[in-house]
């Protein structure tokens, strides 16, 4: 999976995502890549996210949105509603995985639960980090 | 005037062990290729939508990560895409889901946005709407690699009701229909 979040000059949040999904996958499965509000998310009042991990679990936790709602309702930082849903719940279900995020004032979060996630991000102050592992 | 663009090329079990010094300069130069792709935009003034679209293409279009060229390979031995798009700005959002033919699935995410009523369309149609939309669309064949070939090959050969996820093998090879774990796979 692959997935991209960015904020413009003009404080415009957008999110993207792309997979080819699992290896062996049958039956028409589909994973929370393409599901608004589970892999997928953006909005200018809160934040932008992309996931990549064991879909069925992100899906069932609405994990994009969820965020997002934290975000909104309970006034929480994106680094605490994203670590709250990547590094407890998700793991509290079984799942796996990791997720990228920005918000409206330019923070980025990038948390994951599993061995490394190949990850990167640039700002306009000329600020870049591109890493594998933890 | 202040803007950042975040990527990610996939999360799992990435063990050093297994990674060489050139494979991992591939991989930290494809990000750094999608970072450039998308910071190239927003530095002239273009929108974060704009943005993510090009610094996914440029993933999608290496080989080396799970989507578009280089996507992993169903039971029936085919590329089924997924890919979305979500504008913060206005809340518009659009989607495919188990697209074949479609050379960069995250341009027709963006068709069904920014061209249709829909947020999601799948399967033979969302290819049908990418292709009068403009989105290029190439033989199937086109998504091929030899290393996922392979990894579809290897678990069919140890057991054809696994399912293989990318991002952690080891935690991913689903038990057999019946058992509880089934069903997430």
């Amino acid at each position: 999976t692959v997935g991209c979040v960015a904020l413009d000059m003009y404080g415009n949040l957008a999110a993207g995502t792309s997979t080819g999904g699992m290896t062996n996958k049958k039956f028409g499965r589909v994973g929370d890549a393409p599901i608004i509000g589970a892999g997928t998310y953006a909005n200018n009042a809160t934040c932008a996210i992309s996931c990549t991990g064991w879909g069925e679990f992100y899906i069932r936790l609405v994990m994009a949105k969820t965020i997002s709602d934290r975000m909104e309702l309970a006034h929480q930082s994106l680094k605490d509603a994203s670590d709250e849903m990547i590094m407890k719940q998700l793991g509290a279900l079984g799942g796996d995985g990791g997720m990228i995020a920005i918000d409206k004032d330019g923070n980025i979060a990038m948390p994951f639960n599993t061995e490394g996630m190949y990850r990167a991000y640039i700002t306009s102050e000329g600020k870049k980090e591109i890493k594998i592992y933890k | 005037k202040k803007f950042a663009l975040v990527i990610h090329g996939g999360a799992g079990t990435i063990l050093k062990s297994q990674m060489t010094p050139e494979k991992e300069k591939l991989y930290t130069q494809g990000l750094n290729d999608a970072l450039t792709a998308g910071n190239d935009i927003l530095a002239k003034g273009g929108t974060a939508l704009d943005a993510v679209l090009a610094a996914i293409k440029v993933l999608e279009d290496n080989p080396l990560f799970n989507a578009g060229k280089g996507a992993v390979f169903t039971n029936e031995g085919r590329n089924e895409m997924d890919a979305a798009i979500m504008d913060g700005s206005n809340l518009k959002a659009g989607s495919v889901a188990g697209v074949t033919t479609i050379k960069n699935p995250i341009t027709a995410a963006r068709a069904v946005m920014d061209k249709s009523e829909h947020v999601m369309m799948t399967g033979k149609g969302a290819e049908k709407f990418a292709q009068q939309s403009g989105c290029t669309i190439v033989d199937p064949s086109y998504f091929f690699t030899k290393e996922r070939w392979d990894a579809l090959q290897k678990i069919k050969a140890e057991d054809s009701t696994k399912t293989l996820l990318d991002h952690d093998s080891s935690k991913a090879l689903l038990k057999q229909p019946g058992n509880r774990d089934y069903k997430y796979g």
